[in-house]
């Protein structure tokens, strides 16, 4: 897995931030 | 842009103003809410009402038992070194007085290290704590346990200068705590312009004597519920992320800011999110809080009801400091939940409140964080919330419907967000 942003893989997080950001 | 959606539906479109005005009926209508009171239940029954009449899902009143302390008559005159009637307020689960009152000298200290180090001056008086304010959280101290204190060393009686950051002679009552084995002896909150004079008075040498009257009385436990209401989750209905505030109040002003406000911004975000149509993946469910003011006893009661599900909660969220222009969030989790709830705040942009801090907290969702469950409250203006709380001044006019509608939108949006990510927050 990609290194890890507070214990959430780069990859996980980025998803995440995404889908966050896809709530604007 | 169901953020947007929400915040100009909150802020600038047709609910603006809705929750303020939905409050100013409750609160106009019932008046002050406290702990076994009459008006608690009717307003209890009266949103138990306006939750199915909003088309809200699985309204239901829990019941609990909860603690009934009535003030009664109370009095406070200081008869030397000139007669001056004093306004205070007793605090709650004081005993009262006998009727003639308790007339004696008094003490003045600013700490309870002063008033160790002058224990042998202390029996047979009333103790007046003129402690400076700090904040909230250090200096409530002395409300809670000024009157055990006064008492390990022979007090007769405890006066303490309101906790509050602000005063136009105004008492601020609270909730305070006997402790076992420790005689119980009246005790009240006086304005800080009277503590500050007689601690004057003390340090020029002049004898002070104050005729205390309190008709303070504790009653049997007393019936009520918390109120529950939710849009139930599309995908996980089973997981759920709770909003929530408390209904009940002191017995002075209205009970508008603290805690119609919180009470009345987590109705709205569950109204905001209905009117527009949207269903997220988890259940939203509001919880108005009976007896906050008593210690949490109805969220305990709650807690102990459901916490087996415990792992299913993926945020509780409280809102128990004022709905005025929020700061922000405060925010207790593991540091990649943190990361997520920081992301969700970048959605506040438009209405500029992206701030997330520490210690997430609530008196009624503490319960859930210690549990582990992420927590969150709105942290807000406290040396103005802090002026009115528990005080008569708590009422509409403290209140501003603009900044309550920016607080209603944040409230939404961080509660659908939450709710809706295809994720729970991660656990610690």
């Amino acid at each position: 897995k990609p290194i890890y942003k507070n214990d959430i893989s780069r990859r996980t997080f980025q998803e995440i931030k995404e889908e966050i950001a896809s709530y604007r | 842009d169901v953020a947007k959606a929400i915040i100009d539906l909150a802020v600038y479109g047709k609910a603006q103003n809705r929750s303020y005005e939905r409050l100013a009926l409750l609160v106009d209508t019932v008046g002050p809410r406290p702990s076994g009171s009459r008006s608690l239940e009717k307003a209890i029954q009266i949103m138990y009402q306006n939750l199915r009449e909003d088309g809200l899902e699985n309204v239901h009143l829990e019941p609990v038992k909860i603690p009934h302390w009535e003030r009664g008559e109370e009095s406070a005159v200081m008869l030397e070194p000139r007669i001056h009637r004093m306004a205070i307020l007793g605090l709650g689960s004081s005993i009262g007085t006998p009727p003639e009152g308790i007339t004696a000298e008094v003490l003045v200290v600013t700490s309870f290290e002063e008033l160790q180090r002058r224990a042998p001056e202390a029996r047979g008086k009333i103790v007046v704590y003129n402690q400076p304010y700090v904040n909230y959280s250090t200096t409530v101290q002395y409300r809670v346990q000024g009157a055990v204190e006064a008492a390990k060393v022979g007090a007769l009686a405890s006066l303490i200068r309101s906790v509050a950051s602000f005063s136009i002679y105004s008492p601020h009552t609270g909730i305070q705590e006997y402790q076992d084995g420790v005689p119980k002896i009246p005790t009240a909150c006086i304005t800080v312009e009277d503590a500050e004079m007689m601690s004057r008075m003390a340090s020029r040498g002049n004898r002070i004597v104050i005729q205390l009257k309190m008709g303070a009385k504790n009653y049997p436990d007393a019936d009520s519920f918390n109120t529950v209401a939710e849009i139930i989750g599309s995908k996980y209905p089973e997981q759920v992320v709770l909003v929530s505030g408390h209904l009940d109040s002191w017995d002075v002003g209205q009970g508008a800011m603290d805690d119609g406000g919180g009470a009345f911004i987590s109705w709205e975000a569950l109204s905001l999110i209905k009117d527009l149509g949207l269903r997220p993946k988890r259940t939203l469910r509001l919880v108005l809080w009976t007896a906050e003011e008593q210690g949490g006893v109805g969220a305990f009661q709650y807690y102990l009801l459901h916490q087996a599900n415990v792992s299913n909660y993926s945020l509780v969220m409280e809102s128990d400091l004022g709905t005025f222009l929020p700061s922000g969030l405060q925010f207790t989790g593991s540091d990649e939940a943190r990361a997520i709830v920081e992301e969700v705040m970048r959605l506040l942009q438009p209405v500029n409140v992206t701030r997330v801090f520490r210690a997430g907290e609530g008196t009624d969702i503490n319960f859930w964080i210690q549990a582990g469950v992420p927590g969150a409250s709105l942290l807000d203006d406290l040396y103005r919330y802090f002026s009115f709380h528990h005080s008569d001044g708590d009422t509409m006019t403290a209140l501003d419907p603009k900044q309550m509608n920016v607080a209603a939108a944040v409230w939404a949006v961080v509660s659908y967000v939450i709710a809706d990510m295809e994720e729970m927050l991660p656990r610690s």
